[in-house]
């Protein structure tokens, strides 16, 4: 058993190292606690951006901490690959450049699978190959405003900035 | 093999009958806070069986069921997922052992649905409109490497609970994968 | 000790109402949970966002539990006035719209206090009188980069979108 | 009243002596993650005392000290605020009672200053230069509205802290304000 876990952790350590190298200027990794015992302690995250020393999660700025936290998401799914994905508001705390990365690493997964983003972020919103519109209607009822393909133009996104 | 379809009836917010295309490659869903977003996402999970009710954020099953403001819940809600598997990511054997027929190999209808009667509320699993249970559902996707622990569908506050979930948990993300 | 408490409540539950009626379309009000016993029980909040059932905070959407805990530190905030205000990042979840109000509201506020806010999101951002950069350098050092007059022009906040 | 120049030197990610002016009416503040714009409120509460150091994100005191990624952190930081008072709201009353003297009652300057010995950390406090008590520092600043408890520093993730906790620690808000 304790194998097993060995083998799933050493694999998504090594896509963690991938994704977060190319989602931020550093190097970062997983932790675990106690490497002997991995049952009877827990995993941290460290990383060290470029050009600053190595931090664990836990002291990162919020946006740092958001940014580690979705490579560890993305590192999963490398390990685990699906046929779609579907994320919820992941980029909250993100600066413009950060949501434009995460964007980026998305729309090419996207080349082969299916990934559907909700956001408020309009350089999230407008990277995508369609963009489909939910608003509520007087009657409490959600409505869905069609399904707009979108060239880089001006976008369904009218409710992201 | 993709998504190519959701319905969605009386589930949540959407008293209204709704259908809505979903293509490959990269879409993205906005619209204001409340309008039903991240409802569409429990309706996903709730017809895959992807989660508990408590992830869908409703408090019990009835929750999921439409209430107008003014005016009494529905009886009934379902949501249905139309999946594209040209790619046979879910072989024509698995189809049979969770319908017990292979209607068409090109598209597999997954439903859910939820009653109220006078004293209960039920809940029905189709494939392809044949009734099944939820984890011949959960076997059949299981295959096509869809999991509840896989981290496929990240909810709203998903980030976060990884940020502030202690060490432990943490490395039990990893124990539930491996 | 009761009456004092009682006091600070209905005050701050009436500036929540006015406040969550300007930001929302709709009513709200802070709810004790045991009106006859508040130090034995909590309190909670409730807001009917407008053409929608009553709902408790905890079953909100993501932005409208935002916007509901804003207005409540709205309320306490003109319960108790001060004169100056920091926020960080308090906008996250916010639609775009939401945004505008909550920017609205505080620049209004600032008519005759000075606010300080810290934001990703351009709308914000860009209704300030102000604003002030700050970046990284290569020493992890910060640095603040000019403290811009915005003219409603192109403004200093290039990183925010 | 309001703040007019913000000094930092030393502090968390301030390694190089900075001074930021400040404005009344509504200032913004944007930029890169992680390039230190919640340290610069850190800077702020930890210069009028409305903090506790677990509330600046910071283990112990020690961790507020400019840290490079190569060498040694330093052994000194200091936060500076300038107060314009005009509207004296602060009184010179208050300004005596807190610093001895009134030095120039239209401007305030409240700094504090952490000190590494080979020993020992030691936190100092001043009022226009004249070392004060932390007590007397929040003293005189609750007398112009400013206190930990009004929530007029809103920090990142107080918002959610308002979202998710239990009834009882919400109802207790009120309570300390009352
Ligand atoms: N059973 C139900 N019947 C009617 N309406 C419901 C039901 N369950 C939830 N809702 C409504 O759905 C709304 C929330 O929808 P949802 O969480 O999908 O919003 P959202 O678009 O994700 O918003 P945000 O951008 O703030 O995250 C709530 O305002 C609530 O009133
Ligand atoms: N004592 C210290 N010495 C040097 N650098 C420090 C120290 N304490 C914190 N930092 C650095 O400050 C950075 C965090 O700054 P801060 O939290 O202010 O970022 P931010 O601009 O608010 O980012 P975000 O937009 O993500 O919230 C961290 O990357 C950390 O490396
Ligand atoms: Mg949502
Ligand atoms: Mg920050």
């Amino acid at each position: 058993k304790e194998e097993k876990f060995m083998e799933a952790f050493t694999a998504i350590d090594g896509f963690f190292q991938e994704v977060f190298e190319e989602l931020s200027d550093g190097t970062g990794s997983l932790v675990l606690d106690d490497p002997e015992e991995p049952f009877e302690s827990g995993m941290t995250i460290e990383a060290k951006p470029a050009d600053k020393p190595v931090e664990r999660l836990e002291s990162m700025s919020g946006g740092e901490k958001s940014l580690t936290a979705l490579s560890f998401i993305f590192a999963i799914q490398r390990y685990t690959p699906a046929p779609f994905y579907f994320f919820d508001e992941v980029d909250e705390s993100l600066d413009a450049v950060n949501v434009e990365k995460v964007a980026q690493m998305i729309d090419d997964i996207a080349d082969d699978t299916q990934f559907v983003v909700i956001s408020h972020r309009s350089n999230m919103v407008e990277k995508a190959d369609r963009i489909v519109g939910v608003t509520m209607q007087h009657d409490n009822v959600s409505r869905v405003t069609g399904v707009k393909a979108n060239d880089g133009g001006d976008a369904e996104g009218a409710a992201a900035d | 093999m993709h998504i190519k379809e959701l319905r969605l009836d009386g589930f949540k917010s959407f008293g209204e009958a709704t259908s809505i295309p979903f293509y490959e490659g990269f879409t993205t869903i906005s619209g204001p806070n409340g309008s039903g977003k991240s409802n569409l996402i429990d309706g996903v999970l709730f017809a895959l069986g992807l989660a508990r009710t408590r992830g869908m954020r409703a408090r019990r099953l009835p929750d999921l069921l439409y209430n107008p403001p003014d005016g009494e819940p529905v009886k009934e809600a379902s949501v249905e997922v139309v999946i594209d598997n040209e790619s046979r990511a879910i072989t024509e054997e698995e189809i049979r052992k969770a319908a017990g027929e292979v209607n068409d190999p090109d598209e597999i209808v997954i439903r859910r649905r939820i009653k109220k009667t006078s004293s209960d509320y039920y809940s029905y699993y189709y494939v392809d409109d044949r009734s099944v249970n939820l984890s011949d559902i959960r076997e059949m996707l299981a295959n096509a490497g869809v999991t509840p622990e896989g981290y496929n569908v990240v909810m709203q506050g998903d980030v976060n609970g990884i940020i502030n979930m202690g060490p432990t948990e943490r490395r039990g993300i990893i124990e539930e994968i491996a």
